[in-house]
C-alpha cells in the first residue's frame, strides 16, 4: 500500500483478488438492473425524487461498491447547543 | 434565510473530482472546503494537493480511509500548509509523504468546527452561509444507483461512510434539498453532484458537519 505499511485501515472487509471475471461483472450488472427497479418503482408520483439507474458502478456488487470507495470512518460529533442562534453576517 | 444559495455561483468552489479506486473521500471534502474557504477569503480558486493529505495525515489510512475530524485536527494542530494539486498531484494510491520547505507557498487553517446539526438544519444553512461549504460524512450505500433528483428516500442515517461536501441548499420547489458535492467524477449523479432532501437529515447528512477556518 505505497509503503505506508498501515493496516488495511477501517472497513476493510472485502479485498478484490484481481480483476473481476465477466461472470462476476455481469451477476452485479442483474442484481444492480434489480435493485433499480425496486428502488424506482416506490415512490413513483414523486416528480422531484432521486431516480435510479445504470452508471459506472452498476457492474459492482454493493459490498465491493462500499469497500471502495465508502472509505470514510464515523466519529461522533458534540450536537450544535439548542439555545445558540446563529446571526448571517450580510453575505456580499 | 435566502431560499436558495449556490457557493459556486460565487466562483469559490473547485471542479467536481474523481477519487478513482482510491477510498479517498475523507481527504477530498476536507480539501475542499479549505479551497473554498481561501477563496471566500480572497485568495485565487485553485485545486489543493489531496495526495499530500493522503500520504501525510498521519492518524488516517490514506486510499484504505479516514476521518474527516482526524484530518482537521492534523491540518490544525501541525498547522500544514497545502499545497497546489500541480505541486502533488493525485494518484490514487497511497505514497510516502512529500515534505516542503517553511518557506513554500501553500494554505493552513486557522480553525475547524465539528457539529452535529441532526434537528437543526436550518441553523446548518446558517453555517453555510456564514463559513462556506461545509464538509459533511454521510451513509452512501444506496448512492451506488444515483441518477439525479432529490433523494428522500433509502437513505438511512444509519453508518455514515462517504465524506462529501455541501456547497448550498434550494428550497424553491416542493422538495427543498441540499446540494452536495461529491468526488466520484462529473459524470455521476446531477454533473458530480448529489441532491439530497433538506429538513429529515437524509442520509445522516446533518449528523457530522465540519467547516474550516482560514
Amino acid at each position: 500500500d505505497g509503503g505506508r505499511g498501515r493496516g488495511a485501515g477501517p472497513g476493510a472487509t472485502f479485498s478484490r483478488t484481481g480483476p473481476p471475471s465477466r461472470e462476476r461483472e455481469a451477476a452485479a450488472f442483474r442484481e444492480s438492473l434489480n435493485r433499480h427497479r425496486y428502488l424506482n418503482s416506490l415512490f413513483p408520483n414523486e416528480n422531484s425524487t432521486a431516480s435510479y439507474g445504470i452508471n459506472q458502478f452498476s457492474y459492482l456488487f454493493p459490498e465491493e461498491f462500499k469497500a471502495i470507495y465508502l472509505r470514510s470512518k464515523p466519529s461522533r460529533f458534540p450536537r450544535y447547543p439548542t439555545d445558540l442562534q446563529m446571526s448571517i453576517t450580510n453575505v456580499s | 434565510l435566502p431560499v436558495r444559495f449556490d457557493w459556486r455561483e460565487k466562483h469559490v468552489v473547485t471542479q467536481v473530482r474523481n477519487q478513482k479506486m482510491c477510498g479517498g473521500c475523507w481527504a477530498f471534502s476536507v480539501v475542499g472546503a479549505v479551497e473554498s474557504a481561501c477563496a471566500i477569503k480572497g485568495e485565487p480558486l485553485e485545486d489543493l494537493s489531496v495526495q499530500q493529505v493522503i500520504d501525510c495525515s498521519y492518524s488516517n489510512y490514506g486510499c484504505n480511509g479516514g476521518s474527516t475530524l482526524s484530518a482537521l485536527n492534523w491540518l490544525n494542530k501541525m498547522q500544514v500548509k497545502l499545497v497546489k494539486d500541480s505541486e502533488y498531484p493525485f494518484k490514487a494510491q497511497n505514497g510516502l509523504c512529500q515534505y516542503f520547505s517553511v518557506s513554500h507557498s501553500g494554505f493552513s487553517i486557522k480553525g475547524y468546527s465539528a457539529y452535529d446539526f441532526s434537528d437543526r438544519e436550518d441553523e446548518m444553512a446558517k453555517a453555510l452561509l456564514t463559513f462556506g461549504p461545509l464538509i459533511v460524512v454521510v451513509d452512501a450505500v444506496s448512492w451506488q444507483d444515483y441518477l439525479g433528483g432529490v433523494i428522500q428516500h433509502h437513505c438511512s442515517s444509519g453508518e455514515a461512510n462517504h465524506a462529501v461536501l455541501v456547497t448550498g441548499f434550494d428550497t424553491t420547489g416542493s422538495t427543498p434539498y441540499w446540494i452536495v458535492r461529491n468526488s466520484w467524477g462529473s459524470s455521476w449523479g446531477v454533473d458530480g453532484y448529489a441532491h439530497v432532501k433538506m429538513g429529515a437529515n437524509i442520509c445522516g447528512i446533518a449528523d457530522s458537519v465540519s467547516a474550516v477556518f482560514v
